[in-house]
């Protein structure tokens, strides 16, 4: 359905901005690599399923190629910039605090307790749709304390936000369709919705009106 | 058939 394809659209598009402004500017001011890191984890846990090649269709295993490949360049590229821009990586590195354990611990075992079936795939799936609720905390933490941010990080964390958002209409359009509904990914959509609410609504007031991205 | 489509999302 319309509201599936925008998302992967949107989840396309936060990763081509994200790309281009690490390549195009050099330097990796405001982006936080523990959330990175969390989305290499996020999709390595979820797409487990490539390997049992019991694939649902070729858009899906090559958009799972996608996602897992791009995740991993990004850090790759963070990581270049120890030495091909040693300062905005020291400046990046300082700004990037938050302890990622207090999320991988309640992942962990959130995924122990709501699961489809107690298998290996399952319990890491589980996992992944839990942890990707809450990956980009590391990176609103940052931007909370740094207070700003360049317009083209703003666009990113916006297009990855919509992304989940989307999916939301197309879990009702999916239950009126087709009688599915998955509540696990419907319960960590809206909650992972819930956590860009804010970052949502600076977006809309400022830099949709082109004033830039700064905090109250 | 249902099962199978359990992870048909991204």
């Amino acid at each position: 359905n319309i509201f599936r394809i925008l998302a992967d659209l949107s989840h396309l598009a936060s990763i081509v901005i994200l790309l281009e402004t690490i390549r195009k500017a050099r330097q990796i001011d405001g982006i936080s690599l523990k959330t990175q890191i969390l989305y290499v984890l996020v999709f390595c846990t979820r797409y487990l399923d490539l390997l049992t090649f019991r694939w649902t269709s070729l858009y899906n295993t090559l958009m799972k190629f996608f996602f897992i490949g791009t995740s991993v360049y990004v850090v790759k590229l963070m990581q270049d910039c120890k030495l091909t821009n040693p300062v905005s990586y020291k400046d990046m590195m300082f700004r990037d605090t938050f302890q990622i354990k207090y999320l991988l611990g309640p992942c962990a075992l959130l995924a122990l307790v709501f699961n489809y079936k107690f298998t290996v795939l399952e319990l890491c799936w589980s996992f992944s749709i839990w942890l990707e609720s809450v990956a980009i905390l590391p990176q609103l933490f940052m931007l909370s304390r740094s207070g700003k941010a360049s317009t083209l990080t703003t666009h990113y964390i916006f297009a990855l936000g919509l992304y989940r958002a989307l999916y939301i209409p197309n879990w009702i359009w999916r239950y009126y369709s087709e009688n599915r509904l998955e509540k696990l990914s419907i319960f960590t959509g809206l909650l992972q919705t819930a956590l860009y609410s804010d970052f949502f609504y600076i977006y809309y007031r400022k830099v949709m009106k082109g004033r830039g991205f700064e905090l109250p | 058939n249902q099962k199978q489509n359990l992870h048909d999302e991204l």
